[in-house]
């Protein structure tokens, strides 16, 4: 028990000092390779003509996505966990002690790949949201009801590739189902559908898209 | 420490027993929603006429993973993990202790979806199988080394799809990196392309397809 106490006494402090500062930090979760990447590389596109980006990429090994968000305009670090399935707030709180959090405006940490541990894990973020793709089937959302339970945002990835074998429907009925104030957002980060209602769900303003 | 030892014990116990009854146990991991079941119903179909198959099937929540199986003529039963994020030793112990295993000739287990924790945990099986699905990119198995070290056969599924989007031949090159006797086998299990190269892998012997 003590650990998740420590934990979550850290994140409460996270939220709080962005809160003071007027900063916004959102964790992104997600199924393994269900797009979290890459819905981050459009919103880092998106926002970098407006905002300081930074974000915080968690993974087993690798520094394959940090670099390839920060092809995109946002300043990234990597974290590799070695063998740790979930982020934790101290992890933030090493990352956010290496940097001025007054250098940036808006915060993004990539967790883990992984529906199940990251749910325990407060990190302090103003808002968590949960990716997962059409590709993972009907029942993805139905079979991990914990994280979403604790999310705001649910973001159902992959829409482009709707068809005879993959639908969105089941899964935006059941991340409704989850709790009655869910967002659910049909995006394709391919085709860069629904990336600007996503930036929305997270109460950032941009100009419209020309 | 102590768990680990503990579990190692019992899945060493799993494995001399198996092997002295002359059963065949197979551990199957792999990411959310890769295509665990569908193979599983496939392999299911496949071996039912000419063997007596039992398959443990591991979630956070729902049956919806064994019932599937079920209609496909296995013995199936499902252990809702409530919020854990891998299966153990103990937990496949007592589901052996509930059947006699003399009824059986092969047994698998699904594992909960995930390609970092089922890692650490020795269920006791023969071998372990690592599924991943071409749709998850074409970094995963770089991304999880450990589960992959840990596995006799890796498997590439949706091969079905591939195309413009999703290809196979980064994630086979990357498989057999990992270590030089692992066996790399693409499936659809939709088509059922490899399901039977899959079987000849695990060592069961079946008459040709007509
Ligand atoms: N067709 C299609 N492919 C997508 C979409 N989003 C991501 N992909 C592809 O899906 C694969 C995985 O995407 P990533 O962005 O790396 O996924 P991720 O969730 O960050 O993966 P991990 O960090 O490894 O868990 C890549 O091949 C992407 O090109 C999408 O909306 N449509
Ligand atoms: N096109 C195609 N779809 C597949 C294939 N294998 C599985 N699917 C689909 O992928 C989705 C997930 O398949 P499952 O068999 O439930 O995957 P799983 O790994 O058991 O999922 P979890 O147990 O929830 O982690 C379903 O919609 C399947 O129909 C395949 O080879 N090709
Ligand atoms: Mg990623
Ligand atoms: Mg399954
Ligand atoms: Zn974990
Ligand atoms: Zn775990």
């Amino acid at each position: 028990k003590k650990a998740y106490v420590v934990n979550d006494e850290l994140a409460e402090n996270i939220r709080n000092k962005m809160k003071t500062k007027n900063k916004r930090f959102f964790n992104v979760m997600g199924s393994i390779g269900s797009g979290k990447t890459l819905i981050l590389e459009r919103i880092a596109e998106r926002l970098s003509p407006y905002y300081k980006v930074f974000v915080i990429n968690g993974d087993v090994a690798t520094t394959i996505d940090a670099d390839r968000i920060a092809k995109c305009g946002a300043t990234t670090v990597q974290i590799n966990t070695g063998g740790g399935c979930h982020l934790t707030a101290s992890l933030m709180q090493k990352e956010f002690d290496k940097i001025n959090i007054d250098d940036y405006d808006i915060f993004f940490t990539e967790n883990v790949g992984n529906l199940i541990c990251p749910a325990a894990w407060d990190v302090g973020a103003a808002k968590n949201i949960v990716v997962v793709s059409i590709t993972e089937g009907e029942y993805v959302i139905k079979k991990h009801p914990i994280i979403f339970k604790g999310a705001q945002i649910a973001v159902i990835n992959k829409c482009d590739i709707e068809g005879e074998d993959f639908d969105s429907k089941t899964l935006v009925e059941d991340a409704s189902k989850i709790k009655s104030d869910m967002e659910v957002i049909c995006t394709s980060a391919k085709t860069k559908q629904g990336i600007d209602d996503l930036i929305t769900a997270l109460g950032i303003d941009i100009p419209k898209r020309e």
